[in-house]
């Protein structure tokens, strides 16, 4: 896949790197020389330009390229002209990235319709994980229903999946179970590794470090998570 | 729950409000008058103080708090000087966030274990959405396994589960399934609304726009993501 991404701060940095990491050709686009110098060998390849500035921005192989992102953030004005000038020299999938309500109203206006919110989308992950006492993390689905990593509620440990019946007493389905595996390295020396287990068989039993990921229907969820 | 946040920007802001909807305390502090003034309403209390002012920094209720998190970011110095004080001060549970490796490591090294990267989190998902063409979104588990949202691959589309076996075939556990829902309003009119179906049935049919939410060994998963 052929990415460009326009902005190269803690966000755009990452992603670029990422990609590139991942074997996708990544041309990253920055106006600050020290940036683009720093990424030189991590990314495909590292241009310094104005993404603003149509004559430049022209040069880029746009329409050769499966997605374009404009990665700039808090210089809320560059971010939007940007936006405009890839919708205005066709590029075909432009993902853009939004600071404040406005500038989201701004690009949803102009046809962008794949908006990333960086900070806002992590503080709400982190809310939500405060806001659960022992919720571990959660995973967004439309409508009434979620799946979250919980913390084994202590009346589970000792218990196996057939004697906790979870579907019948609790409406949950017990997707996986996360838990510290001891494994042998090469030389012999014993040493934990945190472990999907797998499909759980009935006869599994809970143990005390556990973290179960459930799904289930928002309240019943809830409610384990809160016990 | 009664929680601190250092630093109202966009990620600070954001978690502060959300906190104070879901019908916590919080205390947002900020050295910038103006955001204080703009968040008066939002939170429970929004000081303005540099939160690296020990004497100003003592007068908060920090023994009292569930949890301190320190929310400046680009700012990496106030940053970890603010979680140093923190430290200093017996705050109970402190979560950090850092910008750089070097920003990280500093917080590591003060005995700070729970710490936050906004912008790399979000462009993590990013990536590995872009990655794996049908993926919509996908749920962090360590080790071998995923949980993804994957678009219903063509072949699925018109046969049920119990045709389809998709742990014998694929071996993935359908947890359930995206897909828009009809509905009536008050006033008798149809609209459309995108929901989680609940648990499957093994007589449900795969439809066009389908999103399956899958659990399997990452290969596997990776393998339906990509048809
Ligand atoms: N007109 C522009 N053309 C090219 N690059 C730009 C332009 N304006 C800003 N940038 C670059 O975009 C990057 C992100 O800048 P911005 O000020 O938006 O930061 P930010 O919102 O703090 O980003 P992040 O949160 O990802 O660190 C910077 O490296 C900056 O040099
Ligand atoms: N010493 C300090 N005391 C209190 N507040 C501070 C201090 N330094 C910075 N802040 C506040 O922290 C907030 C975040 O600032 P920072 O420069 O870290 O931005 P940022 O990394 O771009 O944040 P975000 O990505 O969340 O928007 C700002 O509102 C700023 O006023």
């Amino acid at each position: 896949m052929k990415a460009i991404i326009f902005g190269l701060g803690n966000f755009g940095r990452s992603l670029a790197v990422k990609l590139t990491n991942l074997r996708h050709e990544v041309i990253g686009v920055d106006s600050n020389l020290e940036t683009v110098e720093d990424l030189k060998d991590q990314l495909t390849i590292a241009i310094c330009m104005d993404a603003t500035d149509e004559r430049a921005v022209k040069t880029l192989p746009l329409r050769d390229v499966d997605v374009a992102i404009v990665a700039i953030g808090e210089n809320e004005g560059a971010s939007i002209l940007t936006a405009a000038l890839l919708k205005k020299l066709n590029a075909q999938h432009i993902i853009g990235r939004a600071i404040s309500p406005l500038h989201q109203t701004v690009l949803e206006s102009m046809g962008i319709s794949e908006i990333i919110h960086p900070e806002e989308d992590s503080a709400e992950r982190l809310a939500l994980r405060l806001n659960l006492n022992k919720l571990v993390d959660s995973f967004d689905l439309p409508g009434d229903y979620s799946i979250i990593e919980t913390a084994v509620p202590d009346h589970f440990i000792g218990k196996s999946i057939a004697e906790i019946q979870p579907r019948q007493n609790y409406q949950v389905n017990i997707i996986t179970i996360i838990r510290k595996v001891p494994k042998i390295n090469m030389i012999g020396a014993k040493y934990e590794v945190i472990e999907v287990i797998g499909v759980p068989e009935a006869d599994l039993v809970f143990l005390e470090k556990d973290i179960l990921v459930i799904f289930g229907a928002n309240k019943d969820v809830q409610k384990l998570a809160e016990e």
